[in-house]
């Protein structure tokens, strides 16, 4: 975050942003996640206000923490452990803290991405040096701690989700998912549907499962879903060969660097008895023959710090860490214990192939610090969950990527920053990745949205947010998917980029309520009773009307044509008008001849605020392509000063 | 195993509580009683769901899921931070 809002363009449109998100500092963010760490700078209350009238949160007392460790800034702090104890036993004070207080980092990580104060001077071992600060700066901070060391439970997440709807959150924000399951028993499903009725937009991490398909969580229609992606800084440390190459990695080592001459470099395969060797698992590698030496890993199944940390306890030097297949080019920086540098797949290979073919192989390391303005950016994280949506089909998830890799922001004073327990560095800020840290940005940019217009309903932010997301850099080619190194899709990237500064004014929104997710539910099939479990109300599907998913007033579009079904597929929308009077008029493009589209009306004028008008688009099969098969295209309305963009990602099954 | 206690969340549908009990925990207290003298509530939730968790050996929870106004019986989940 000491780069991200200049990322977002936050910076250029400050004076915009001052004037549009006055009333920030009303808006309240809760953050469900592993606590807080209150002595961060990041939660500094200095030129806050009172607490905002509407609150109705406490600062829980407990292990290490007390109330007096809130303030105008971090209002609220609460914490959740009923259920992870009944399970798990009673918690172990002495390891964790029964209270908000975080002792592993994620959450003052996402808390402070999403609304921390200004901290000028900000770093992590003198890396990504700047001023840090929370995407809506102004914003209030309310933490439900539900993650504890032995994961977070469903019974203790809904609670907390209960207490901020009473607490009075305008915004949630949860980095955390729990696998696919239909959202009358996904906890976090149910416990957004009724944040969304009370207003509350929550805005959930897609999750780190790609680059699979089918791999998303947190699928349901009236939750925001983030997907990840880099942002144009990285730390280069470059592995130099005896054979005179060099090869470009990522590495945010701070510490006595490799001796200038070039050391001996051992493959871990061959260092190791274990069959799986080349992992640099604990206790695998054989301490004779890495004594010295820099050891070259695979990546996987294990922490990629914990490599580091099981190559120095074996005597060795250093590690050049090689991207596998399932990570490709992707480069992830870590704070390691040791000199050590992560290398894509393709360098992997060819230090490798070095390694086997010289007899006496020699490498070091040089560390290059922090590089900005690197380009293409964003490119869509390798790690982000993709599409399409395994529940529902024919919504296309996820909503809208954001910054989410290598992302620096405040951490617990109880851990190092790779999160080792023999890793005895303090640091104040952390640079991690994920689509955790995606999320919280995008939360706090909802907050901004809210400040700047209370009247919206969470739908009404998302689709603001989503409309104006960009899919092409400036260049006019299409962002990057650095999984296939080829343009990304709707299925990795929803509806783009997030640019929080064109979704100030949208001009249209998709807007939708609570009955349209009712009828959303029908159309889904629910029984009475999983409608009743979801929505908390005795609700009857009408038996006269026909509900169609398709016709959920989301603002993207995801069509699937079945080899028996329909060749023509219809879904309606409404559109709101939210700015000045004006006709929007509606183009498509399409990469695919198969399909047909058409709009009906092409032309929409709204003479008034909120004023709201209907179109049906068509999508008609003229053609088929092979099963499993995916195709893409865009639909936009345009007054010629707002562009309201939705993609459409077609698919044959 | 079949003693074995696991946590649920018991989701009640509201509407159909009967007007002899004053206060909604105490007929969700009432239909936990009905299958377990044991079992304790961790949690009523007031505003996601109507209903509340509580520890329940897999028959218990069998047997609750079976009870006037209750609509399900679901079992905990561990969700993974991202």
């Amino acid at each position: 975050t000491t780069r991200t809002p200049a990322f977002l363009g936050l910076d250029k449109a400050n004076q915009l942003l001052i004037e549009s998100t006055a009333g920030a500092s009303d808006v309240i963010v809760g953050v469900l996640d592993t606590g807080v760490w209150p002595e961060s700078k990041s939660f500094d209350d200095t030129g806050f206000g009172p607490v905002p009238s509407s609150w109705n949160g406490t600062c829980e007392e407990g292990t290490n923490f007390t109330a007096s460790n809130c303030n105008r800034k971090l209002i609220g702090a609460r914490y959740f452990a009923k259920g992870y104890e009944t399970t798990l036993g009673p918690i172990d004070v002495t390891r964790e803290s029964k209270s908000p207080r975080d002792d592993d980092g994620h959450g003052t990580h996402t808390a402070t991405t999403a609304a921390g104060s200004v901290v000028e001077g900000a770093s992590l071992f003198g890396y990504a040096q700047g001023t840090a600060r929370g995407m809506a700066p102004r914003a209030r901070v309310a933490i439900y701690k539900v993650c504890w060391l032995g994961g977070c439970f469903s019974t203790d997440i809904l609670m907390a989700m209960d207490k901020a709807i009473d607490d009075n959150v305008n915004v949630l924000s949860m980095s955390l998912g729990g696998g696919m399951s239909d959202y009358y028993k996904d906890s976090v499903a149910i416990g957004a549907f009724a944040a969304m009725e009370k207003g509350i937009l929550v805005s959930c991490s897609a999750g780190n499962a790609g680059p699979s398909p089918y791999s998303l969580s947190n699928l349901a229609p009236w939750i925001t879903t983030v997907g990840a992606g880099t942002i144009d800084r990285d730390f280069p440390a470059y592995v130099t060969l005896g054979n005179g190459q060099n090869y470009s990695g990522v590495s945010l080592f701070r510490g006595n660097a490799l001796p200038g001459s070039l050391l001996p470099i051992i493959y871990a395969g061959n260092a190791s008895n274990a069959t799986n060797g080349n992992l640099c698992m604990m206790d695998t590698l054989i301490p004779e023959k890495v004594a010295g030496k820099i050891v070259l890993c695979d990546r996987g199944v294990s922490a990629r710090v914990q490599k580091g940390a099981v190559v120095k306890a074996a005597g060795g030097v250093g590690m050049v860490l090689t991207n596998t297949a399932a990570n490709g080019e992707e480069l992830v920086a870590d704070a390691h214990l040791l000199p050590a540098t992560t290398v894509g797949q393709k360098s992997g290979e060819a230090i490798r192939k070095y390694l086997f073919s010289d007899p006496n192989p020699t490498a070091t390391v040089v560390f290059e610090g922090t590089k900005v303005g690197i380009e293409p950016s964003p490119v869509v994280a390798a790690f982000s969950s993709r599409g399409p949506n395994s529940i529902t089909p024919e919504i296309l998830k996820p909503d809208i990527i954001a910054p989410g890799v290598n992302i620096l922001a405040g951490w617990s004073g109880e851990v190092g920053p790779t999160g080792l327990s023999i890793d005895g560095r303090r640091v104040t800020f952390n640079i991690i990745s994920g689509t955790s840290m995606s999320c919280p940005h995008v939360s706090g940019l909802a907050a901004l949205l809210k400040a700047a217009h209370p009247e919206w309903s969470p739908a009404a932010i998302r689709s603001a947010l989503m409309t104006t997301a960009y899919t092409s850099y400036k260049n006019g080619q299409s962002i990057r998917d650095v999984a296939t190194g080829k343009p990304s899709t709707p299925l990795d990237h929803g509806s783009g980029h997030v640019d929080p500064v064109s979704a100030l004014y949208p001009g249209l929104v998709y807007d939708l309520t609570v009955n349209d997710y009712l009828g959303f539910l029908c159309a889904l099939k629910y029984t009475g009773a999983q409608i009743s479990g979801l929505a908390r109300r005795k609700f009857t599907c009408d038996p006269s009307k026909k509900y169609s998913v398709g016709d959920l007033n989301y603002p993207s579009f995801a069509v699937n044509f079945q080899s028996s079904g329909p060749t023509v597929v219809k879904y309606s929308r409404t559109l709101t008008n939210v700015g000045s009077a004006g006709t929007y008029k509606v183009s498509i493009k399409t990469e695919t001849q198969a399909v047909k589209i058409s709009v009906e009306p092409e032309t929409l004028s709204f003479s008034q605020v909120n004023e709201k008008k209907g179109c049906t688009v068509t999508f008609t099969a003229v053609g088929s392509l092979p099963s499993d098969s995916n195709s893409f295209g865009r639909l936009e309305w345009s007054d010629g000063k707002h562009i309201v963009g939705s993609p459409i990602a077609f698919s044959w099954s | 195993e079949t003693n074995q206690r696991k946590t649920y969340i018991v989701h009640m549908a509201k509407s159909d509580m009967p007007a002899s009990f004053e206060h909604h925990s105490h007929w969700y207290d009432s239909s936990l009683r009905s299958v377990s003298d044991s079992a304790e509530m961790l949690y009523i939730y007031n505003n996601v769901i109507h209903g509340f968790s509580t520890s329940l050996t897999a028959e218990e929870a069998q047997s609750l899921e079976g009870q006037p106004g209750v609509l399900s019986v679901l079992p905990e989940v561990k969700y993974e931070l991202h």
